[in-house]
């Protein structure tokens, strides 16, 4: 998963789960047959916009922050 | 993000509701006035009227549950699932489901059980989240030391699926726009070569060779301050921010608040039990010479020796010509401070000794 910057296994973890639970990542994953790389991009740039985050398309520390934070359950894309 | 997809929304106005269990962290009648309050929340913008029943199941039910509970959603006792709800229509539409798990409470501990039953019940009734920071809807737990009111951003999105309330309650600003005309601000300080703007429970960044300012909210990387600041300054030399409210003081290194804060400003600066609050605060890079301004008075702190200079408190307008409103924010930017009061801002020249420049704080925003 190259999207991210500093590569350590926790925050692929992290950002992977975040945007499988809330952003249909899995789902998209099997029905889109683009690569990994572009779908995770694409998934974190819609989190990032939809958090007023710089839009990067990365999972820069200040993402994986707001990954973080105590959330609701429903997920922030339509199924 | 507006209106969830393909628009769900009940048909009627008049929506019942039921209670199938409860937390063991609350005692039931706080349950049932913490739905009940959350229920307000939407009824006072909306027509939509709820009623409580007993002997049979709500059009919307409210129920705590461990793990699995047989509806694709399994909690894990985890702070980043806590409640989910499904929006409206038959059977499970528009139910409410809370992790019996997690910690409920009635205060500004996590997690706030009325907070999320009203922000649960945007969803029951058709929202999905928002992607305004200050919004009910936003997708993070964002409940602070603050009031409850709905905001705008809330507002036209419930008032678009079901309109207006007979009855509208002046609706709230969402995010705070720094180019609004007569914007004041609760604190402003340097902060590495950029300039930081504090209001309510956001900060405006303003970096040299951005455009714009970044807008945040203040917890995504300070979650341990409080909001609405009196105060701050950067002490550059120990590479710290000091935030003030009331009569307490934050040191912050980074995203860190430094162990041992809050203190109280009286032990830590000296300052005399009478002063109870700071007003704007600056520290002078060349001198490492800290100046408080309390009313129409300053105090001066020397940051190398850790003590208050003799002589102090002096008239803030005998030393600063020109300065002689109360200070509401001041930092330093090259040769000068910033003084600001209210929306309006005095260049004074720290060589000269005199104000050589006045105008509107926003232009620091590129508006």
């Amino acid at each position: 998963l190259p999207v991210f910057q500093d590569g350590r296994r926790q925050n692929v973890e992290t950002a992977w789960k975040y945007l499988e639970k809330y952003y249909n990542l899995g789902k998209d994953m099997q029905a889109k047959n683009v690569n990994a790389k572009e779908v995770m991009a694409e998934k974190l740039r819609e989190m990032q916009q939809l958090f007023g985050l710089k839009v990067t398309g990365n999972s820069d520390p200040e993402t994986l922050r707001a990954m973080r934070k105590p959330r609701c359950g429903v997920p922030d894309v339509a199924p | 993000y507006a209106i969830t997809h393909n628009n769900p929304r009940w048909t009627k106005t008049h929506l019942t509701y039921s209670i199938l269990n409860y937390t063991p962290y609350l005692p039931r009648a706080v349950v049932e006035d913490a739905i009940e309050r959350a229920f307000r929340v939407w009824s006072d913008v909306t027509p939509l009227t709820f009623e409580r029943v007993f002997d049979e199941e709500g059009d919307i039910v409210f129920s705590f549950h461990r793990g699995d509970h047989g509806d694709s959603k399994p909690f894990d006792g985890s702070i980043y699932h806590f409640a989910h709800a499904f929006l409206p229509g038959p059977g499970l539409g528009g139910n409410v489901h809370y992790d019996l798990d997690q910690k409920w409470t009635d205060n500004n501990e996590n997690f706030n059980l009325f907070y999320v039953t009203a922000h649960e019940l945007g969803h029951s009734l058709g929202l999905s989240h928002s992607n305004d920071e200050e919004a009910l809807m936003f997708p993070s737990y964002t409940w602070g030391n603050k009031d409850f009111v709905l905001n705008q951003d809330d507002i036209n999105r419930i008032q678009a699926l079901y309109g207006p309330s007979p009855n509208p309650i002046q609706p709230t600003g969402s995010t705070p726009n720094p180019c609004n005309s007569g914007l004041t601000f609760d604190a402003m300080t340097t902060y590495r070569g950029d300039v930081i703007f504090f209001k309510d429970r956001f900060y405006f960044r303003v970096i040299s060779f951005l455009p714009e300012p970044l807008i945040n909210p203040i917890d995504l990387i300070w979650p341990n301050l409080p909001g609405k600041f009196d105060a701050a300054y950067e002490a550059s030399m120990v590479d710290e921010l000091r935030f003030f409210k009331g009569n307490k003081v934050w040191a912050v290194r980074e995203k860190s608040v430094l162990r041992g804060f809050p203190r109280d400003i009286h032990s830590f600066f000296g300052f005399p039990s009478d002063v109870t609050h700071i007003d704007a605060a600056v520290c002078e890079e060349k001198t490492g010479k800290t100046y408080f301004f309390v009313d129409h008075m300053y105090w001066r702190y020397d940051e190398n020796t850790r003590s208050m200079d003799p002589g102090y408190p002096r008239l803030t307008a005998e030393d600063f010509p020109g300065i002689n409103d109360k200070v509401d924010d001041v930092f330093q930017k090259g040769g000068n401070f910033y003084f600001f009061h209210q929306s309006i801002q005095h260049r004074f020249n720290l060589h000269t000794r005199r104000i050589d420049d006045s105008g509107d704080s926003r232009t620091w925003f590129n508006c």
